[in-house]
């Protein structure tokens, strides 16, 4: 019963709304936590304490480096048809535009495909994108990709509708990237609401004007941290199962969403256990990664660091998509392992979240599971998710603690099971 | 040891079956 005794301890017991309270201390005192910024580094010392206070084993920080790009002054005001000002955010590792600005008519267009089409238009112009929203692994190809695409044909900056599901003028940033060869353009997000109108007047033959000045900026890599916990394994220690999320977020709201739920509830996996006095036969490791958000950067230098260990590590599990009330296990890994996994989820039945779904996976523990071992991610609305994900909306307003407890339950279930199962995840 | 990557298991299914229903 000792799903139940753990199921028990987070959704109706003392532990209640611990992970929620945590979270909020640590967002509501150190706000967004930007690679590269102090913010980021002040919250990985705190993490540092609160891990230990807790009492956890092997707390460490692994050094690595890590991005460091700032967001400096930024504006873009429509000055044709009529004056208007547009809510934007510059993209991670964006240019800065001349300290003038660059004010150029406008080419709107809805995908890639308009854009080759157009090409000859597009030279000298700012790019406006109005992708529509598909899904997020589709749409955010526009905003990773739209300034060298825009560069490509002549381009002086690109403006991208921000990927999101749902809008109340709400800009959403995140990272994109610059391609050798290719001319770097400023870019940024624009709200689902500007791209619309600009495209309703475009197709209308009106002709629009943007003035665009950003004043980023781009700094040396710096030292950062990725956070290290554990609860040292009673049998096989050597023996690894991961639980992780990412402590660096995006440089608008709290970073509560994304990912503050994911490290989170993944301490509260530990604490639960630890709670209970209980001990797995392999090694439960927490980590707490830096820099996701610019690509998994710290912990793919975690992997270089680790990989000689690939065969030990069971099971690597990442919450990065939101702790609101989750559906279900993402899974990746051999059949058996996955019938495996079907039976582990059998034990939340008391919660009635069981499915075992497929596409595990996590920006930081993908590079695990190419090598092999299998993964775990957990699932909620991915909907709601992407509302606020990247965007001021993500505070701890969006955060709900009873989700945040069933969240835990799970992930304290799933880790501590394969945990202490007698045999690792079969692989083949 | 227990095993791992691409070892064979020494349990059949219905054993694992068994040792997770012990933790419900």
């Amino acid at each position: 019963d000792i799903a139940k005794a753990i199921i028990n301890l987070a959704v109706y017991g003392k532990a209640q709304n611990r992970s929620y309270e945590r979270l909020a201390l640590l967002v509501d005192t150190v706000g967004p936590r930007l690679s590269g910024s102090k913010n980021l580094e002040k919250a990985i010392q705190i993490m540092y304490q609160n891990l230990q206070r807790d009492g956890l084993e092997n707390v460490h920080l692994e050094p690595v480096r890590i991005p460091h790009w700032e967001r400096g002054e930024e504006s873009a005001v429509m000055l044709e048809p009529r004056t208007h000002k547009i809510a934007m955010l510059g993209l991670g590792s964006s240019i800065r535009t001349p300290p003038e600005g660059i004010t150029a008519e406008v080419l709107v267009v809805t995908s890639f495909d308009e854009l080759q089409r157009r090409a000859s238009e597009a030279r000298g112009k700012i790019v406006v994108y109005n992708q529509p929203y598909v899904n997020y692994s589709k749409t955010v190809q526009y905003r990773t990709q739209g300034a060298v695409e825009a560069a490509k044909v002549g381009a002086l900056a690109s403006l991208i509708r921000s990927v999101a599901s749902f809008s109340i003028y709400s800009p959403h940033t995140g990272i994109q990237e610059y391609q050798d060869g290719v001319p770097k353009i400023p870019t940024a997000c624009i709200t689902v609401e500007d791209a619309e109108m600009m495209s309703r007047m475009a197709a209308r033959g009106i002709k629009i004007v943007i003035q665009l000045k950003m004043v980023e900026k781009t700094y040396p890599d710096a030292d950062s941290f990725n956070t290290v916990a554990e609860i040292t394994g009673s049998k096989y220690p050597e023996q690894v199962v991961l639980v992780s999320g990412h402590l660096d977020s995006w440089d608008v709201g709290q970073g509560a969403m994304d990912d503050g739920g994911g490290v989170f509830i993944s301490w509260e996996a530990l604490s639960l256990i630890k709670d209970l006095g209980l001990r797995p036969k392999r090694t439960l490791r927490l980590v707490l990664w830096t820099a996701e958000e610019q690509g998994g950067i710290g912990a793919f230098q975690y992997y270089q660091l680790h990989k000689v260990n690939v065969s030990n590590y069971s099971l690597v599990m990442e919450s990065d998509a939101g702790t609101f009330l989750p559906t279900g296990l993402q899974f990746t890994g051999s059949e058996k392992a996955r019938a495996i996994m079907e039976e582990v989820m059998s034990l939340l039945q008391p919660l009635n979240i069981t499915q075992v779904l497929s596409h595990g996976e996590g920006t930081d523990i993908n590079f695990w599971i190419q090598a092999g071992v299998p993964g775990a991610s957990l699932l909620d609305d991915l909907y709601k998710y992407f509302f606020f994900h990247h965007s001021y909306g993500d505070t701890m307003t969006v955060m709900d603690p009873k989700q945040m407890n069933v969240a835990a339950a799970v992930w304290a279930v799933v880790s501590y099971v394969v945990a202490d199962m007698e045999e690792m995840l079969p692989r083949s | 040891k227990s095993i791992y990557k691409n070892g064979i298991s020494k349990r059949t299914f219905q054993e694992i079956k068994e040792e997770i229903a012990s933790y419900g």
